[in-house]
Formats: C-alpha cells, structure tokens, sequence
C-alpha cells in the first residue's frame, strides 16, 4: 500500500529504480512536486505550481559520450560552470544554508569538466513550472504524457525546457502526469514511447500526501 | 546570497557526493 507520507528517500529511491530498472538508458529523472503558491495575502488566490522534488542523476554512457556532437562550450562557460560546482561543493560540506558569490575551495571534483547533462541537471533544482506551461506543467494540466524524441521534436517544441534540452544534446524528454506531480525522464538517446514506463510510474508514484 | 530549500540541498548534496565518485573512479 502506498506510504502516507513519501519523504524525500522514498522519492529518490523510485526515481532511481525506475531509471536503474529500464532496458532504455535514461540520463536522469526529476519529479516535479505539486504545490501551491499563495500570492499575496489572499488565501483564495493560490497558483498551482510544479517545483522540484527530487531529482536522480545517472550520468551519460561512455558509449553515448564517444558519439555525441558536443555542444561547443566555450572556456569561460566550462570556468563559470566548475565555479559554480565548488561554490555548491563548499556550500554542502561547510554545512551552510546559503550559496556565497565568493570563490569555493578546490578540489577534484570541482576541477573536472561539467557535462552538459550534468548542467541542466543542476539548473532545473532552480527551475518551477506554474500549472500548464511548460513541459512539466502542460503534462500536469492536461493529465496526459508529453513523449519528444528526436532532436527535432525537442528542438521544435514550444516549451523553452525542451528546447534547452535539446540545446544540452537530449534526444528525448518526456513528463508523465502523477496524482502529486510530474515525472521528467531525460536521455541522450531517441528512445520511443513505450507504455511500459509511463505503467511503471503511475505504480511508483501513485501516493498520497 | 541565496537560501536553498532543504529538499534541493538534499538533491544537491546527493548530486555532488555522485559527480565525485565518478570523477575520482574515472
């Protein structure tokens, strides 16, 4: 039976079993938490909005590395990018609440070039969807899934999201509605529509709360 | 500065515990 409440390790542990678990190779998966946003002091007047739950990273195939065209980054990007990866380093060992504009300490990881994947990632934990725009919100509105595959359905999407993937090398991108939220899968590779998954979602992530 | 909530901190902090193992592994 589902759990009352879903704590931030169940989620993860579901985002990652689907990923883990499917003959496709997904680069990530995101679920966007359904919220409600007061504006103003009026209680009566909220927005729905889709903003991060949690997020799992596979990371790119070598195989998928070796073939892909790379985005060419130019070097002031890559530096800006393994900045940013220090700062959040030293932010998260030092244990503090805030993200300083000053230089983070160096380290190994903090050196290693970010992959794109790796970038939009880390962009979409700042990123929230009010209800019905955008690729996460227009699935939720709609109750249906949103599959792109190909760069050409990426790139000729009206959602900036799937555009940016595109950008970042994705070759599909799909959002599948929940009862709570939506979840995002993300691969550099065209994989097709499958019922399979979208199954395998709504039994992860049918839950309460 | 910027304030991060805690479910993105939990996120970033798994995200970046990952980016290291892989990078020292390679």
């Amino acid at each position: 039976p589902p759990p009352p409440h879903v704590t931030e390790d169940t989620l993860q542990q579901r985002l990652q079993a689907l990923i883990e678990g499917a003959r496709e190779s997904w680069t990530y998966a995101v679920f966007w938490q359904l919220s409600h946003d007061f504006a103003g002091e009026d209680v009566s007047n909220t927005a729905a909005l889709l903003s991060w739950g949690d997020g799992y990273y596979k990371g790119e195939e070598e195989r998928n590395s070796r073939k892909r065209k790379p985005n060419p980054v130019s070097a002031a990007e890559q530096e800006h990018r393994k900045r940013v990866i220090r700062e959040l380093n030293s932010l998260i060992s030092g244990g503090g609440g805030t993200v300083s504009s000053g230089g983070g300490s160096s380290d190994e990881a903090g050196d290693e070039d970010v992959s794109d994947t790796e970038w939009f990632f880390l962009v979409s934990m700042t990123q929230s969807f009010v209800n019905g725009s955008g690729l996460p919100g227009r699935a939720f509105s709609s109750s249906r899934t949103i599959w792109l595959s190909g760069s050409n359905a990426l790139a000729g999407s009206s959602c900036e999201r799937a555009r940016q993937g595109q950008v970042y090398g994705l070759e599909t991108m799909v959002c599948i509605p929940t009862q709570n939220g939506v979840v995002e899968l993300g691969s550099l590779e065209i994989i097709h529509q499958s019922s399979d998954l979208v199954e395998k979602v709504n039994s992860f992530f049918s839950f309460n709360g | 500065t910027v304030a991060l909530p805690q479910a993105r901190k939990a996120s970033l902090a798994r995200f970046l515990e990952k980016r290291k193992e892989r990078v020292t592994s390679a």
